[in-house]
């Protein structure tokens, strides 16, 4: 048959729901061990934290699109959380390969880490169903609930977002073309608008940089 | 994959990125 641009949503969405109707709501045996190598267990902050961000997840998105719909928020964000779970399992599984450690207490105990995972996760959750959340809400223009929302919902930097794509598009190879193709879009995003704000973090590793630049001895002036 | 361009070196992953190497 003739694709077509609902044909392909449809194959899209579909393709999402074979990954992750197998997939785990909770962390897998995999990730409880690497969860029990760190030397500090971060498996209680993480459960609180998808406990919190559901609950936020849930209120941003019934205020956008209406009480109504409140259940199909509920269920984009457990899809979401299943991917999170999926994902970080096979980048700890590729940075133990990578790196021949064991113990990855300090990343799996970073906050803005997961927070950025799940941000990704749920950002690919929604923009698979694309607009077809807004069907029941009324004016489009103003319930766009795709990137850059995620990172107000999740109170999110841009350059901590940033940080997680390019390792979530290498380790999650089911991802479909026009996917990567967003997250993409995303990374151009931040790299040429959100990282510049004002708060981002940028400018403290900008900052950093610069300082730690003065202490070596520099013999010619830094260019512009 | 899929025409995406990778920026990340060999020696480089989310551990470093996230300042956790």
């Amino acid at each position: 048959p003739p694709q077509t641009p609902v044909r392909a949503a449809m194959n899209t969405i579909q393709q999402l729901m074979v990954i992750l109707n197998s997939a785990n709501d909770s962390p897998s045996n995999s990730l409880i061990s690497y969860f029990n190598n760190c030397t500090v267990n971060p498996v209680e902050n993480i459960l609180q934290r998808i406990e919190h961000l559901s609950y936020v997840f849930r209120t941003r998105f019934a205020e956008a699109v209406g009480q109504a719909c409140v259940e199909i928020g509920v269920q984009r964000y457990k899809l979401g959380v299943r991917l999170y779970y999926r994902v970080m399992e096979s980048m700890l599984k590729s940075e133990e390969k990578r790196l021949s450690v064991h113990n990855f207490s300090k990343l799996l105990n970073n906050s803005a880490f997961h927070t950025s995972l799940l941000a990704c996760a749920v950002e690919v959750v929604m923009a698979t169903y694309g607009r077809s959340a807004f069907e029941c809400g009324g004016s489009s223009s103003e319930t766009d609930l795709t990137f850059p929302w995620i990172l107000y919902v999740f109170d999110l930097k841009a350059f901590d977002f940033y940080k997680v794509i390019e390792s979530f598009i290498k380790v999650e190879s089911s991802l479909s073309k026009a996917m990567i193709k967003h997250l993409e879009r995303c990374e151009h995003q931040i790299m040429e608008c959100l990282a510049w704000k004002s708060d981002s973090p940028f400018f403290d590793l900008l900052k950093q940089s610069k300082d730690r630049e003065g202490q070596i001895e520099q013999p010619e002036p830094t260019s512009t | 994959s899929q025409g995406y361009h990778f920026g990340l070196e060999e020696d480089e992953g989310v551990s470093e990125l996230f300042d956790c190497d």
